[in-house]
């Protein structure tokens, strides 16, 4: 339990005070903040510039909560083939999934409508294509839209969690997967967040989700208020972080944004969890956008912690990180993560290195160990492949067998950790086995990859099954990611190497060490060695660069400080030809031409360099951006007044320009939209005044002469509504009738015509068949008490006894 | 029960040459291109009206000699996947 801390934030949400998993909303009870989120708003991070797409069934983009973040440039409609991911609306509100796990994300603050997202400044889009058939293309096409502009992908969502199937992305989803990651974010990788499965109760496993199991998704689980575990929770190895959602009915639940621009409190399971990670992966992002897709997932494995989650196999792997199977790394932590982001310097490339099993099947006998070795030097022999520091570890395994549902299957790493890669699935009775399936844990992230791995596998029938067929292990596969230096220890170097470029020493030179050892004490006095190449004609007193009495090239720092021989000025240093000296450059710059400010032609890092007056400036002037890879401000999109990261992410526009998500597109004119696919103004649907898109459902304001009427615009008010005034809108409203009434005048008891099955009395609509049977004595008590008066009794006899005098 | 495979009117291929070879290869077989599958280069996406929408068998006909076609590389009859919201 962690400190009350309301009063720090406040927002006049009306469900924020039930947002127990952010803030501490009472002092007299007990609060789950250990998310951090308040503290990581607290440090400033709200999702600013950070674009999130939910794939699901759409988005209700007109929700007042989700209106002002959404970004028409990171949704689309595969289902349709357009680009409005609105839901499709039926009776049953089917299609609410993704507009839920959108508020998660990115529901505005202090806007006095719902909740809070985790990013509430979070840009969100959602990508609709779960209403309709799922296919490969489907998948593959929705996790490939916009890669470049969409920074992360959340799913809720995959193959059933009913205990007994086994399925994950085809061949073209997967290349999706592996695009993104290598190219998306203009190279720094995609983030896939993806919901563990919901099948606890059917003891499903979610390393028969192939989507969750993959290195390229973060798997996010669950747990309750009081860290239970949930009943729809699945164990697996391949989990990495979790975040409250519901659980029982005794426990608090999560609130978020709901179909028909409501609120909903109701069960969340797995799917609510995935936007959260996401939306602390947001701040994350805002903290440090040069982040990698790896990075992320090494943030979430250095900060996620196990809090109070009970689960009864925590335990602490040889690289020292506490790992369950219920909860991987254990609860994410919001504010370490952008601590950790903002000074994060990027892990070392990825190496994979893969190691096959000998083609000898071996049989897996009833209710005893089959243990499988590889012995792996990490692949230290080829200096690409190798890997020493691990992250994701992947068994492939090709085993037949009877009844896939009966084997369990664990890997021990050479340090001793032992995963479970797969549980006995009691539901599960195919005898297909498993063909080629990936297993992957991450428990033995930040271990040594080398020396002998063992695949443990037992099957205990669980029902009658014929002696005869054994199962058999074909061949395996282990497949080992990781780095070949530290991950983070490689970093030292970094840090020495910028402290190197900030106070240049010439002593730190390796090379000017290497004849050091050679010297004598007597050689002091009269030196008659060999001078340095960099010594000039006047020779040398001893064999370093700075025995030199004069310099071929330049000579860099003065006498007293210790003047050295060198070919071309260090960074921050220019070359004065003339002089022959290398002089210092203006403060901030870290290569230049000459002394001044503006003489330079790089900045050092955390500057960055204003082409037009070659200075180093910390902040960049509106109409550029900050360019963190070429350290300098270049020019917005001439269209935009204002942009960040890149020159087409605008966050302001020019006259005659206004923002669709982060692109400007010309302002049109009152009664026309822009439309993005022929980028032209395009008139509205004649019944809008304004509006978003050609259709009549799509007004913003009605035209003159129409009412609105739910989300359309009428030329008068259909049965059931009466016209009436709207608080801060020019034209007028249609609103509902009291119920069962088809025409009123007005609000309240003002019915002139009642549905099928009503009868108008006292200008309200009562039911026929109510109390027929009503007699005088009756009737005077319905009467004394004044019954049909009451709004609640009205149905109680009034149209009988009025109808008897 | 072992699960039954639907096939869709609704086809992944990959061709190189670019959009202009594959528009030539979907019209040749009576599809329609529906474009690129997201990112992936070469990769696109064909639907065929005249196909059943929903089929428990891969349909033959002259749309199919489009798998012999040598400027095809691979070409997928999709299935639906059974996908659940969690």
């Amino acid at each position: 339990h962690t400190r009350n801390d309301l009063n720090f934030v406040h927002f006049n949400d009306p469900k924020w005070s039930g947002m127990w998993y952010i803030h501490c909303g009472d002092r007299s009870s007990r609060c789950r903040s250990e998310m951090n989120i308040l503290a990581a708003w607290q440090r400033g991070y709200t999702g600013k510039n950070v674009v999130v797409t939910i794939l699901d069934d759409g988005i209700e983009r007109n929700h007042p909560d989700l209106a002002q973040n959404y970004d028409q440039l990171a949704s689309y409609d595969v289902n349709g083939n357009d680009h409005d991911p609105t839901p499709r609306y039926d009776s049953s509100n089917e299609n609410k999934h993704g507009t839920r796990c959108a508020g998660e994300v990115a529901a505005v603050a202090n806007n006095s409508h719902c909740i809070v997202g985790i990013a509430y400044n979070a840009r969100i889009g959602g990508i609709r294509m779960l209403d309709g058939d799922v296919t490969d293309v489907v998948e593959a096409k929705s996790l490939g839209i916009r890669p470049d502009y969409i920074d992360i992908y959340s799913a809720s969502w995959g193959p059933d969690d009913d205990g007994k199937t086994v399925d994950g992305p085809g061949p073209l989803a997967k290349q999706a997967f592996e695009q993104g990651i290598k190219k998306g974010r203009k190279g720094l990788g995609s983030i896939f967040v993806w919901a563990s499965g919901n099948g606890g109760r059917e003891g499903d496993h979610c390393s028969c989700d192939g989507y969750t199991n993959s290195i390229y998704t973060i798997s996010v689980s669950s747990t309750t208020e009081n860290g239970n575990k949930p009943w729809y929770l699945e164990v697996c190895s391949s989990t990495l972080a979790t975040t409250y959602s519901s659980g029982e009915f005794y426990d608090r639940k999560i609130v978020t944004t709901d179909l028909r621009q409501r609120c909903t409190d109701g069960h969340t399971g797995t799917s609510v969890s995935a936007p959260m990670v996401a939306g602390v992966i947001a701040l994350a992002l805002e903290a440090n956008p040069l982040i990698t897709w790896r990075d992320v997932q090494h943030l979430l494995v250095k900060t996620s912690r196990p809090a109070h989650l009970k689960a009864n196999d925590w335990k602490t792997n040889a690289a020292g990180h506490k790992v369950s199977h219920l909860y991987g790394f254990g609860l994410v932590d919001a504010e370490a993560m952008v601590v950790e982001a903002k000074k994060w310097r990027s892990v070392p490339s990825q190496h994979t290195c893969t190691r096959i099993s000998d083609r000898r099947t071996r049989y897996i006998r009833p209710d005893q160990y089959l243990n499988a070795s590889i012995s792996s030097s990490g692949c230290a022999e080829q200096a690409d492949q190798s890997v020493v520091y691990l992250e994701h570890v992947v068994v492939r395994v090709l085993i037949v067998h009877p009844r896939r549902g009966d084997l369990q299957i664990n890997l021990i790493s050479p340090s001793g950790t032992r995963s479970q890669l797969l549980a006995k699935r009691l539901l599960d009775n195919s005898n297909e086995g498993f063909r080629n399936w990936e297993f992957m844990t991450v428990h033995c992230w930040g271990e040594k990859a080398e020396g002998q791995w063992t695949l443990e596998i037992f099957d205990s029938p669980s029902q009658h099954r014929n002696p005869e067929v054994l199962g058999k292990l074909k061949e395996w596969t282990l497949i080992l990611h990781g780095t070949a230096v530290h991950p983070y220890h490689s970093h030292t170097s970094h840090h020495s190497r910028s402290r190197m470029l900030e106070i240049p020493s010439p002593s730190r030179d390796p090379k000017a060490h290497e004849p050091q050892q050679e010297i004598t004490e007597e050689e002091e006095e009269e030196y008659d060695g060999p001078c340095r190449t960099e010594c000039g004609d006047q020779g040398c007193d001893g064999p370093n660069a700075d025995h030199c009495l004069n310099c071929v090239h330049f000579s860099l720092r003065s006498a007293k400080t210790g003047r050295t021989c060198v070919s071309q000025c260090p960074l921050g240093y220019y070359g004065d030809v003339e002089a022959r000296r290398c002089r210092r450059c203006f403060r901030g710059c870290e290569t230049c031409v000459g002394r001044a400010s503006n003489q330079c032609l790089s900045c050092r890092r955390g500057l960055y360099l204003h082409a037009d007056h070659s200075s180093c400036v910390n902040e960049c002037a509106t109409g550029y951006f900050a360019d963190d890879v070429q350290r300098q401000c270049a020019k917005c999109h001439e269209n935009c007044l204002k942009c960040v990261r890149d020159s087409d992410r605008c966050t302001a526009c020019n006259d005659g320009y206004s923002l669709a998500g982060m692109t400007c597109v010309p302002e049109c004119a009152d009664g026309t939209f822009f439309n993005l696919e022929e980028m032209k103004c395009i008139i509205c649907h004649h019944s809008c005044a304004t509006c978003t898109g050609p259709g009549k459902e799509e007004c913003i304001q009605c035209a003159k002469d129409f009412l609105q009427q739910e989300w359309k615009c009428v030329p008068a008010c259909t049965e059931g509504y009466y016209p009436g005034e709207a608080a801060g809108l020019p034209q007028k409203m249609c609103r509902k009738c009291e119920e069962n009434c088809l025409s009123c005048q007005g609000p309240g008891v003002t019915c002139s015509r009642c549905r099928e099955g009503y009868n108008l009395v006292s200008r309200t609509c009562i039911a026929n068949a109510t109390c027929n049977n009503a007699d005088e004595v009756f009737c005077e008590m319905v009467k004394s008490n004044r019954l049909c008066e009451k709004k609640l009794f009205r149905q109680f006899c009034c149209r009988t006894c009025l109808m008897t005098g | 029960l072992p699960s039954q495979n639907v096939y869709t009117n609704h086809w992944a291929v990959r061709i190189s040459g670019g959009r202009e070879e594959a528009d030539k290869l979907a019209s040749k077989y009576g599809y329609i291109n529906l474009g690129q599958i997201g990112s992936l280069e070469d990769h696109y996406h064909f639907h065929h009206s005249k196909v059943v929408r929903r089929s428990a068998f891969s349909t033959r006909g002259t749309h199919s000699f489009i798998h012999m076609d040598p400027k095809v590389d691979w070409v997928q009859q999709q299935v639906v996947k059974a996908r659940v919201k969690r």
